[in-house]
C-alpha cells in the first residue's frame, strides 16, 4: 500500500505540472498487441492536421520498436524501458517528461506496457486514461479484468474487422461493458482501416 | 529477491511432489487471448484419445470462464483467481494441486494468467514451461519480451491463419526466435483449425 500511495502522490505532482503548461495528457493502457501504438500514430497525425503538436512517452519492457514507429510521425518521443517491471509508474513518467519541452507541445500521450492488470493501480498523472483491447483476444477480456475498465475514462475495443475470424460476438463485449463499466464511453474501432477512429479521437481530445 | 528465492524453493517442492506421482506437468504462459485455453482444451482431448487423464489448474484474475471451458472436456479442473496479482506463483499452485487426486491423473496442466513479463521470474514447479503468443499481436512480441522466450521449454506462435490480416510476416518472428532463443523449439500453429497442433502436442508430451 505504501508503494501505491507514493505513486499516487507523484502522479498528482505530474498532473499539476502538466496542467500548469496547459497540456492535455492521455495515457493508453491495454493488452499486448491490442493496437495502442497504431492508434497513437494516427492520433499524432490527427493532432498535426489540426495544427497541434504531440509529445509521446513510450513504455516497453525492451527495445525501441514503438519509439521508432511514433518518431516517424514527427512527434517528440521519449523511450522508457521498464526491464522486469510489467507497468510504467508515475516516477518513470516524471523523469521522462523532463526530457520533453512542454512549452513546445499541446498534447502529451503516454503508452504504457501491455498489461490489463497492474496499470489500473498505478495512475501516471495524465488527465485521461484509455484502455485498449482487441477482439482477437476473445470476448471475455472485460469480465476477466474488470478493474482496469472501471477506472478508465474511455475504452477502445479494436480490430473489429477481425471479429468473424475468432468467433467473437461484439454484443457479448458490449453487454459486459454495460454491466461492468456503464459510466465509461466505449468505442468499437478498426484502427487499421480507420473505422470509428475519428469519433474516438474527437471524443478523447474534447473537440 | 527474497520473494523469488522463496518461490523457487516452493516450486522445487511442487516439482518433487509431482515427480513422486509419476506425473508429466506442463505450464502454459503467454499473452492475454493468445489461445492458451483453446490449446489446453485440445490437449485434454488428445490425452483422452490416448487413454490418459488430465488435471488442470487455471489461473485468471477474475471469473471462471476458462475453468468452465476446460471442465466441459472432462478434465479434473481447479480455478484460481489471482485478484490483483498479474501472475500465478508456486504457493498458489501448491495449494491448488492439493485439490486434485494426483493418483487419478497422468498429466497436470497449468494455465497461467495472461502476461509476457512476470511469469518468467516465477516458475511453478512444472516439468515444462510453454509460452504462447499470437500473430495478431504483431511481429515484435519476441524482441520486446526476450526473457520469457529464453526460459521456456517450447514456444507456440498461434493464430497463423490471421497473419495476412495484421500485416505480420512470420519470417520476422522466426528470425527473432533464432536470435533470441535459438535453443528453444518453436511451433507455428493455428489452434482453431488444428494446423501443426498435433506436432506440438506430440513434442510436448514426449510421445
Ligand atoms: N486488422 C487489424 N489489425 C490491427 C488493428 N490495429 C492494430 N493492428 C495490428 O495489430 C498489430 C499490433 O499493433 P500495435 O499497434 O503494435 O499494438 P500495441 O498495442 O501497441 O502492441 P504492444 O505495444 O507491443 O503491446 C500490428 O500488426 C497492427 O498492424 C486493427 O484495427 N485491425
Ligand atoms: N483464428 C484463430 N482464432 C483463435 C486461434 N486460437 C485461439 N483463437 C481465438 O482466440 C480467442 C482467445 O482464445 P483463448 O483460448 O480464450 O485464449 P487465452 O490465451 O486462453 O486467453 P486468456 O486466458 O484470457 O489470456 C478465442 O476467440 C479463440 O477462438 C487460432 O489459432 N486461430
Ligand atoms: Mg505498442
Ligand atoms: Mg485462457
Ligand atoms: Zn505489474
Ligand atoms: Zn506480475
Amino acid at each position: 500500500a505504501d508503494v501505491l500511495d507514493a505513486n499516487r502522490r507523484i502522479a498528482d505532482d505530474v498532473g499539476e505540472h502538466l496542467d500548469s503548461h496547459g497540456i492535455l495528457s492521455v495515457e493508453f493502457m491495454g493488452s499486448t498487441g491490442s493496437g495502442k501504438t497504431l492508434i497513437i500514430e494516427k492520433l499524432v497525425d490527427h493532432l498535426a492536421k489540426n495544427g497541434k503538436r504531440a509529445g509521446v512517452i513510450v513504455g516497453d519492457v525492451a527495445g525501441d520498436d514503438d519509439y521508432r514507429r511514433i518518431k516517424a510521425h514527427g512527434a517528440e518521443v521519449v523511450n522508457v524501458n521498464t526491464g522486469k517491471e510489467c507497468h510504467l509508474d508515475a516516477h518513470l513518467v516524471e523523469h521522462a517528461s523532463e526530457k520533453i519541452d512542454l512549452d513546445a507541445i499541446d498534447c502529451l500521450i503516454v503508452e504504457n506496457v501491455g498489461n490489463l492488470i497492474c496499470p489500473a493501480d498505478f495512475p501516471l498523472g495524465t488527465k485521461k486514461r484509455v484502455v485498449v483491447i482487441s477482439v482477437t483476444e476473445g470476448d471475455d477480456m472485460v469480465r476477466k479484468h474488470p478493474v482496469i475498465f472501471q477506472i478508465a475514462d474511455a475504452i477502445v475495443v479494436n480490430k473489429i474487422d477481425l471479429a468473424p475470424y475468432v468467433d467473437v460476438d461484439l454484443k457479448v463485449i458490449q453487454t459486459d461493458l454495460k454491466r461492468i463499466a456503464p459510466h465509461v464511453p466505449a468505442f468499437m474501432t478498426d484502427a487499421k482501416h480507420g473505422e470509428n477512429l475519428e469519433t474516438f479521437m474527437d471524443a478523447i481530445l474534447d473537440e
